[in-house]
C-alpha cells in the first residue's frame, strides 16, 4: 500500500496545468521526472509481488518472506517451485533498444500483462546481443522469431550505453484478459567463446583452498 | 535505384526512388500516400505587444517560414517473416522507420528527431505530415482526451464569423490520441502515442508536431524559453504513429472500429517484465 500510494501522491502532483502541458520550468520539469522515476521504482516492488502471487498461488500467505528468500533448489538439482521468486525487472530504456537482461542473459523470461479487459497480442522487441535464438512458450511450443537490425541513429545516440546492434522480435498472441502470458527465451551458442567466455582461452592458475563440486 | 515495396496480406505500402513512402494499397484502396517532415520557425519578438509575441512555451507562433527536408532519403530495407521495415534517414537529426507487422492492419512509423540544431539563432518545430488524396474539403477529426471526436472545419468557427491572423497555429487542434480525414471513399487516420498538437492545412494532409526547440521565452509565464537540453545537447525525441488506411465502405469490423481497438491497445498497452533465468532449465521454470 504504501508503495501505491508514491505513486497515487505523484499523480496527484502530476494534475498541475503546467505538468500536464509542459509549461513548468524547467528545473521543476526535471523534477516531476524525478518524483515520477522513484514513485514508479517504488511500485515495481508490488508489482513483483502481485505476479509472483499469481504464478504461484500457493505461495500468497507468506508472499513477502518468501520474496526475501533467495531461489532454492533441490540438492539433486530439481527445482523447487514453491520456494522460488522471480525478479521481474522493467527495461525503462527499451525506447532506445537498450536492456541489460535481454543483453547479456544467455536465458531470460519475458512476462507480458495484459491490463485490458479482452484478450491481446504484442509484436515484442528486444535489444540482444546474439545471433540465434529460440523463443518458447510456456507449452514448451516454439515461437516464430526474428533477428533485425537496430537503425543507425539509435546507435549513434550519444547517451545510448548498449553495445547491441539487432533486436529480436516475435509475435506474443493470446495474452488473456487482466492476466499475464510469459516466454522463455534461450541464446543459442555458437562457438567457443559463446559457451566459455574469450578469458577462457587464457590458461589460469586455480588455487585450490576448498574442494570444488562440479555440477 | 528502385521503387520497393514492404507489407503484408492486409496492406502495402510502396517508396519511390528517392526512398519516400508513394502509394499504399490496404483495405479496399489504393492510393497516393506520401509522408514526409518539415519545420516551421519559431516566431521571435520582444512581447511588447501581441504581434511582437514570440512563440514558446504556451503558444505556437511560427514566422511565416517553412521548410522541407531533403528530397533524397537514406535507406535501408529490412524483410523478413514477422516483420519489414524501411529505416529513412532525412538527415543527421530527423530519421524514420516505416514498419509493417505480418499480422497488423496498419503501417507504424517510429519517428527519431533531435538534437534540433539552433546555431543559426533559430528555434524550430518539426511536424510530420501525411499526404493523401482524399478530398476531404477542409474537413477534419480530432479526438478529445480519446472520448468523442470532434470535427474541426479549416479557417472556421461554429459560433462566430473567423478571420484568422494566424493563419497555421489557428488551425492546431489537441490531439490525444488520434486525427482523420476522410471524403466518400476513403479515410485516413493516424494514431499518435502521446498528445500532439495536430491539423490539416491542405484537403487530404494531416499534419502532427512532433519536437520544438525555442530560443525565447513567449510572456505568459514560465519565463523560460522551451530549450531543453541532456547531457549538454537537445532533447531527442522518439515516438509512434499508426496510419489506418482503407475504403469507408470495408468488411467487418469497420475502419473505425479497428481504429478504436488499436487505440486501446496502444495507450493501454501490455506491461513487460524480463527475468534472468540463467540457472533454470526450461522444463523447471514450465
Amino acid at each position: 500500500e504504501p508503495h501505491l500510494t508514491a505513486l497515487r501522491e505523484v499523480m496527484g502532483v502530476m494534475q498541475h496545468h503546467d505538468a500536464v502541458t509542459g509549461t513548468e520550468k524547467q528545473h521543476v520539469a526535471e523534477d516531476y521526472a524525478r518524483r515520477l522515476t522513484i514513485a514508479i521504482r517504488a511500485c515495481s516492488v508490488t508489482t513483483k509481488d502481485v505476479l509472483n502471487q499469481l504464478i504461484n498461488p500457493d505461495s500468497k500467505d507468506e508472499l513477502h518472506s518468501v520474496s526475501k528468500r533467495n531461489p532454492k533448489f533441490h540438492p539433486h538439482g530439481a527445482y523447487k517451485a514453491k520456494n522460488y521468486t522471480f525478479n521481474y525487472k522493467s527495461c525503462n530504456y527499451l525506447n532506445i533498444s537498450q536492456c541489460d537482461i535481454s543483453e547479456t542473459s544467455s536465458q531470460f523470461v519475458v512476462t507480458l500483462y495484459n491490463p485490458l479487459a479482452h484478450s491481446g497480442y504484442q509484436y515484442v522487441r528486444l535489444p540482444i546481443l546474439g545471433e540465434k535464438y529460440i523463443v518458447k512458450d510456456y507449452k514448451g511450443v516454439e515461437v516464430v522469431s526474428q533477428i533485425v537490425p537496430i537503425a543507425e541513429s539509435i546507435l549513434n545516440l550519444p547517451f545510448r550505453q548498449s553495445n547491441t546492434t539487432h533486436e529480436l522480435v516475435f509475435l506474443a498472441n493470446e495474452l488473456p484478459p487482466l492476466g499475464y502470458k510469459s516466454f522463455f527465451i534461450t541464446k543459442l551458442m555458437e562457438s567457443f567463446d559463446d559457451f566459455f567466455g574469450a578469458e577462457a582461452r587464457e590458461p589460469s592458475v586455480i588455487q585450490l583452498d576448498e574442494p570444488v563440486y562440479y555440477e | 535505384n528502385d521503387e520497393f515495396t514492404i507489407g503484408n496480406k492486409y496492406l502495402n505500402i510502396s517508396f519511390s526512388k528517392n526512398g519516400m513512402l508513394s502509394t499504399i494499397t490496404a483495405n479496399g484502396v489504393s492510393s497516393y500516400l506520401r509522408q514526409t517532415f518539415a519545420y516551421y520557425e519559431g516566431a521571435f519578438g520582444d512581447n511588447s505587444e501581441f504581434i511582437k509575441r514570440a512563440s514558446g512555451a504556451y503558444i505556437f507562433r511560427p514566422n511565416g517560414t517553412e521548410k522541407f527536408f531533403g528530397e533524397n532519403v537514406e535507406i535501408k530495407i529490412i524483410k523478413g517473416g514477422l516483420v519489414e521495415e524501411v529505416h529513412q534517414k532525412f538527415n543527421e537529426w530527423i530519421s524514420q522507420i516505416v514498419r509493417v507487422y505480418s499480422e497488423e492492419n496498419h503501417v507504424e512509423f517510429e519517428w527519431l528527431v533531435g538534437p534540433i540544431p539552433i546555431e543559426d539563432k533559430v528555434g524550430k518545430e518539426i511536424v510530420t505530415r501525411f499526404y493523401s488524396g482524399i478530398q476531404s474539403e477542409g474537413v477534419f477529426f480530432t479526438d478529445s482526451n480519446g472520448r468523442e471526436i470532434i470535427k474541426r472545419v479549416r479557417n472556421h468557427r461554429d459560433t462566430w464569423t473567423l478571420n484568422l491572423a494566424e493563419k497555421i497555429a489557428g488551425n492546431y487542434y489537441p490531439v490525444t490520441s488520434k486525427i482523420a480525414i476522410e471524403d466518400d471513399n476513403i479515410r485516413m487516420t493516424v494514431l499518435n502515442d502521446r498528445a500532439q498538437g495536430g491539423t490539416s492545412l491542405q484537403d487530404g494532409v494531416i499534419e502532427l508536431m512532433i519536437h520544438r526547440r525555442l530560443l525565447h521565452d513567449d510572456a505568459f509565464g514560465v519565463a523560460e524559453a522551451l530549450n531543453e537540453e541532456a547531457y549538454g545537447k537537445g532533447l531527442v525525441a522518439r515516438g509512434h504513429h499508426y496510419l489506418v488506411f482503407g475504403a469507408q465502405k470495408t468488411s467487418n469490423p469497420s475502419l473505425k472500429a479497428r481504429e478504436r481497438f488499436l487505440e486501446v491497445q496502444k495507450l493501454l498497452p501490455n506491461w513487460i517484465f524480463l527475468s534472468d533465468a540463467s540457472v533454470l532449465k526450461f522444463e523447471e521454470w514450465q
